[in-house]
């Protein structure tokens, strides 16, 4: 899975 | 951002101001629970190191600032303001913070997507979040009389919960590969405590009467 998909969610 | 990502997070919004509303203007936290909010205070201190370190956009920037520091704000309302203080049911509040930090801290320690500080904190986090609310439901249960900010307040967060799972359902057909179970499970967790509180919400709502859980 990507970081960056889920860290854009608060 | 879809509808319901940002729904969610201008429901989330909306719960913290209507909570600094109650706090700052009629100078009362009754019925608020600290442990609650001593928790989302550390869910959001250890979910956004980030904040530093990666730029995603002015709006999550803003946002991750807003809710750290109302988070610390309220928190330091109910221990310290001088009126403010006055109100908290300290006796009633009881809740042990650490019966859900050891656990949550354990199981991000074990079950995580990588064994890196910044990502075992971030999972702790999400674990924290979907128990944090415990504290206020235990308190709301033992209030006889909830008023209704503190009543809007708690449905406002649930809402948020909610609208976040239907935000990562739209996101699992729409984008390429999105699949986050730790996120996902812990979510929805989160969003069932609220079934029980929504349940008795609603029906204080249709028959017009003041809400009260029962005991």
């Amino acid at each position: 899975s990507n970081d960056t998909i889920t860290k854009d969610e608060l | 951002m879809n509808i319901f990502r940002l729904a969610g997070d201008m429901t989330h919004l909306a719960s913290v101001l209507v909570l600094l509303l109650k706090i700052h203007t009629i100078k009362s936290c009754a019925g608020v629970s600290l442990k609650t909010q001593e928790l989302y205070a550390l869910v959001f201190a250890t979910r956004y190191l980030d904040i530093v370190t990666d730029f995603i956009s002015v709006y999550n920037t803003v946002m991750k600032l807003i809710f750290l520091g109302s988070s610390f704000s309220i928190v330091w309302y109910i221990r310290h303001h001088r009126v403010v203080r006055r109100s908290y049911d300290k006796d009633q509040d009881t809740f042990r913070h650490y019966l859900l930090m050891i656990p949550c801290m354990l199981l991000a320690l074990f079950v995580h997507e990588k064994f890196t500080f910044k990502e075992v904190m971030w999972t702790f986090s999400l674990y924290l979040e979907a128990v944090a609310i415990l504290p206020q439901l235990v308190l709301l249960q033992r209030t006889r009389n909830i008023d209704n900010l503190t009543g809007q307040y708690v449905f406002l967060l649930g809402a948020y919960r909610g609208l976040y799972i239907f935000n990562w359902i739209y996101r699992y057909f729409t984008e390429p590969h999105f699949v986050h179970w730790i996120t996902w499970i812990a979510g929805v967790v989160q969003t069932l405590l609220y079934a029980d509180f929504f349940y008795y919400y609603f029906e204080s709502w249709k028959n017009n009467v003041r809400l009260q859980l029962p005991a």
